[in-house]
């Protein structure tokens, strides 16, 4: 573990929270990706299927509880709980456009054509592109909410924190995980943009962010 | 190169 990762982790946890808190305090879910949020918890979902059979560490364990309980709940809240609340003429983007390819390519390019590993090359892909929903949903809107900026900076964040550990661990441990790497290239790549207009003017106080 | 199997990444 390192202060990278560590930070990377909290990033993802506090992501994770202000979404939740946000549709549960709101009692809305207006202007999330609803779509994004059921691909996370795939993503979790087909990650963290060797919860029960290889332990790592304590904290490896509960973060991976944590982090399933809550993307499931979100996406109960999303769409049982406040349903109502659910913007689906927004949230139009077509996911079979992302699990197609992204499930094909876990079946070519993977380290093992095992259940287990392809399922795990999956939750990599999928969680790259995972995303893409809420941000199509944003540029169709054209405005977000400042809490869902703050979700998305964090969501961002995290990622790129983690491309600073694997830098970190191929200096000090030769670890090297190339999927991992280039996946997360490419999902801090997504949040780019994102991160510009974060900065040029939710951070300038804007009560909400506007596309131009 | 990775040890198969072992995810020690969240």
């Amino acid at each position: 573990m390192n202060v990278f990762r560590l930070l990377g982790d909290v990033s993802h946890l506090v992501a994770i929270i202000i979404l939740f808190l946000k549709i549960f305090r709101s009692k809305s879910c207006a202007g999330i990706s609803g779509k994004s949020q059921v691909l996370f918890a795939l993503v979790f979902t087909t990650r963290y299927l060797d919860l029960f059979t290889s332990f790592i560490s304590i904290y490896n364990t509960v973060m991976k509880v944590v982090f399933l309980v809550l993307s499931y709940a979100t996406v109960y809240l999303i769409y049982l709980r406040f349903r109502s609340s659910y913007d689906s003429e927004s949230d139009t983007f077509r996911v079979e456009f992302l699990l197609v390819p992204v499930a094909g390519l876990s079946f070519l390019e993977n380290y093992d054509f095992t259940p287990i590993e392809i399922l795990w090359t999956f939750s990599i892909y999928l969680e790259s592109v995972a995303i893409l929903p809420q941000l199509f949903m944003i540029t169709k809107t054209g405005e977000a909410e400042s809490i869902t900026t703050h979700y998305l900076f964090f969501l961002g964040l995290y990622r790129a924190l983690y491309l600073a550990n694997w830098v970190w661990r191929y200096h000090t441990e030769g670890f090297f995980d190339q999927i991992a790497v280039v996946s997360g290239v490419v999902q801090t790549i997504f949040y780019c943009d994102f991160f510009y207009l974060y900065v040029t003017k939710v951070l300038k106080g804007n009560s909400k962010l506007t596309l131009p | 190169e990775r040890v198969l199997g072992a995810h020690d990444e969240l």
